[in-house]
């Protein structure tokens, strides 16, 4: 792990004094190297070095404390304050129904993490509706109406636009008394100006309470760069984390969190709809340093 | 004549950005960069693009040669087992696959193992549809180990020249579904002596490191034999390519590169070098 390559590189400075650059350096770099095989941003893991430097030059080295451990306190402590605030609830809506739209490029779980969220509020009491806004991937809807029907919990569709759909399904949903509504986007590419501008278009028609960018915890460097355009073109509230019952080491939330300054509000941890849970930055921690 | 000077810091710092954002990893990151300051010192360039093209040489050698490509013609029928972790486009994958071989004249058959995810079956049909050719399936809740026995036999009934069988998504690390998936393999191996000829492992270009994970384990429980690298029409490199074919000795055999039918193409290995660099 990166605690004992640490601690064995920092043991040849026993003794007391204070940790300085130098003495530091060689621990240093062999967090980044584990930050970066973590999947950590490049950027981010640089930045992040930089403050956790100057973090610890100056500090004494308190006696019966190895410097390598206090090296990786300041750097666990880092970490878990960086992706912090661990109990980020969803927005809702004061007077009307909450609308909550799931974005995210293709294959990152926004269809099997709309009916997992729909569960989840519903048990809290809420009356969910989801909505079918995916009419480009074959079975799109077909495959959020099985879902529904796992459920029994609604599904609106209909054959119109993406655009036309959440508009409509909103109208509906408020005629009916639901409380809560989730739309399902299809899997865009960031890059795909006509596929955002559509996700622009849906935000604006109905001003949603909620965006959710949906991510595959296993991506690499690229989560920088999708994640600061999803967010640029939208402004979303907070992110899901999918896929984290892999052996991922996951520091694509790190880099997500660094670049954005959005909180990670959920993590999928199966496929099965009762497998969402809180994001606990402490255990994202010590799963991204190994 | 230029002047020369040796490789700046500021370039080489440059260099090690574009290699570790690309996904190569830090270890031939790193591994790369020594080798250049060692192959380079005292020596002078004109200009960086020297160095950047001696790079493109290091990593086209250390790719390895490609083997031959696959010959759909010497089995029949030939089987193709896909496989890879949730939402990395398999099933979309073979549809494309499917449509690049009806276009050859061949016969396809298409067999929906995925008896898990919600629709699963339909999303495949959808595409048989699309590419004109026949599809086995049975209802959800199946074993995914029966269906693919029916698409065998199927395969053999029918005069069948190509079989592909969709799998459902699962990690690598999910002990009792890599067991599911040996079952597979076993039941086609048993109903076709030989099959698969072919286990193509689908991979998301966005993954990270943990892509080579993923193909260690795959490789040890159901041998596969070549991958297919998918999204590649997004900003991702897919660096773990490199380490993919170098360190596992997978070739990769082609790539997606949209959600469309016809966005399917053989890997090409300086396309591919050339974009690290782009
Ligand atoms: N193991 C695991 N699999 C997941 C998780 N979340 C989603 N999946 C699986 O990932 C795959 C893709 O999920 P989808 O919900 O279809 O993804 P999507 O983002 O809607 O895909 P597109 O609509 O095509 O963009 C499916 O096989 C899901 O079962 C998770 O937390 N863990
Ligand atoms: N942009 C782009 N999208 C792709 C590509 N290949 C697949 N996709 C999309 O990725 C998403 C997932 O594709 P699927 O074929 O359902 O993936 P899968 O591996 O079969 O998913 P599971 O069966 O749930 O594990 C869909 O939205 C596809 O359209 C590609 O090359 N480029
Ligand atoms: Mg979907
Ligand atoms: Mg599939």
């Amino acid at each position: 792990t990166v605690a004992q390559g640490i601690n064995n590189v920092l043991d040849k400075f026993k003794g007391r004094g204070t940790l300085n650059e130098e003495n530091i350096q060689e621990g240093l770099r062999e967090i980044r190297m584990a930050l970066l095989e973590a999947d950590v941003s490049y950027k981010v893991a640089k930045e992040f070095i930089k403050k956790v430097t100057e973090k610890a030059i100056g500090q004494e080295v308190i006696k019966n404390i190895r410097p390598g451990q206090q090296i990786v306190k300041i750097v666990n402590d880092e970490l878990v304050e960086l992706m912090g605030g661990d109990n980020q609830p969803i927005n809702y809506n004061k007077k009307n129904a909450t609308i909550i739209m799931m974005v995210g490029l293709q294959g990152a779980g926004k269809t099997t993490t709309t009916a997992k969220l729909a569960m989840k509020l519903r048990k809290e009491g809420r009356k969910p509706i989801m909505v079918a806004a995916d009419l480009q991937r074959p079975a799109a809807v077909e495959q959020l109406k099985t879902l529904g029907r796992q459920l029994n919990i609604e599904v609106f569709t209909d054959e119109s636009t993406p655009v036309r759909v959440c508009r409509r399904a909103v109208k509906y949903a408020n005629e009916n008394n639901f409380d809560t509504i989730l739309f399902d986007t299809a899997g865009r590419l960031h890059i795909d100006d006509e596929l955002m501008k559509e996700l622009e278009k849906i935000k604006k028609k109905t001003s949603p309470d909620e965006i959710l960018f949906v991510c595959d915890s296993m991506v690499g460097q690229d989560a920088v760069k999708s994640a600061q355009e999803f967010n640029n073109r939208l402004e979303f509230n907070g992110v899901i984390l999918t896929k984290l019952d892999s052996d991922t080491r996951g520091g694509a939330a790190l880099s997500i969190r660094g670049v954005t300054g959005k909180p990670i509000k959920f993590v999928g941890m199966g496929e099965k709809l009762d497998e969402l849970e809180a994001f606990h930055p402490d255990r994202m921690t010590s799963r991204i340093l190994g | 004549v230029g002047l020369g000077r040796t490789i700046d810091d500021d370039f080489l710092e440059e260099l090690q950005s574009t290699l570790l954002s690309a996904d190569v990893g830090a270890l031939i990151t790193t591994k790369l960069i020594a080798k250049l300051e060692d192959d380079w010192v005292g020596k002078k360039i004109d200009d960086n693009e020297q160095i950047i093209n001696y790079l493109k040489q290091e990593l086209h050698h250390t790719m390895g040669k490609n083997p031959p490509d696959i010959d759909f013609n010497q089995k029949k029928p030939h089987v193709i087992l896909v496989v890879g972790v949730n939402g990395s486009g398999k099933t979309t994958t073979i549809g494309k696959l499917a449509n690049s071989l009806v276009k050859d004249g061949k016969k396809v058959l298409l067999g929906a193992s995925d008896t898990f995810r919600a629709a699963a079956a339909e999303q495949l049909e959808v595409w048989a549809n699309r590419v004109g050719c026949q599809i086995v399936r049975q209802n959800e809740g199946a074993a995914p180990a029966t269906v693919a026995y029916d698409a065998a036999e199927a395969a053999l009934a029918r005069d069948i020249d190509v079989l592909i069988i969709d799998t459902a998504g699962r990690l690598h690390n999910k002990k009792n579904l890599m067991l599911e998936l040996e079952k597979v393999f076993n039941i086609i191996n048993k109903k076709i002596p030989g099959a698969p000829h072919e286990v193509l492992m689908v991979i998301d270009a966005c993954t990270g490191q943990n892509a080579l994970n993923q193909v260690k384990t795959f490789k040890k429980d159901v041998k596969v034999t070549g991958i297919v690298a998918t999204k590649l029409d997004g900003t991702a490199k897919g660096g773990v390519l490199l380490a993919i074919q170098r360190d596992l000795g997978v070739p990769i055999r082609y790539i997606g590169t949209g959600e469309g039918i016809e966005d399917f193409d053989k890997f090409d290995k300086n396309t591919f070098i050339d974009a690290l660099f782009s």
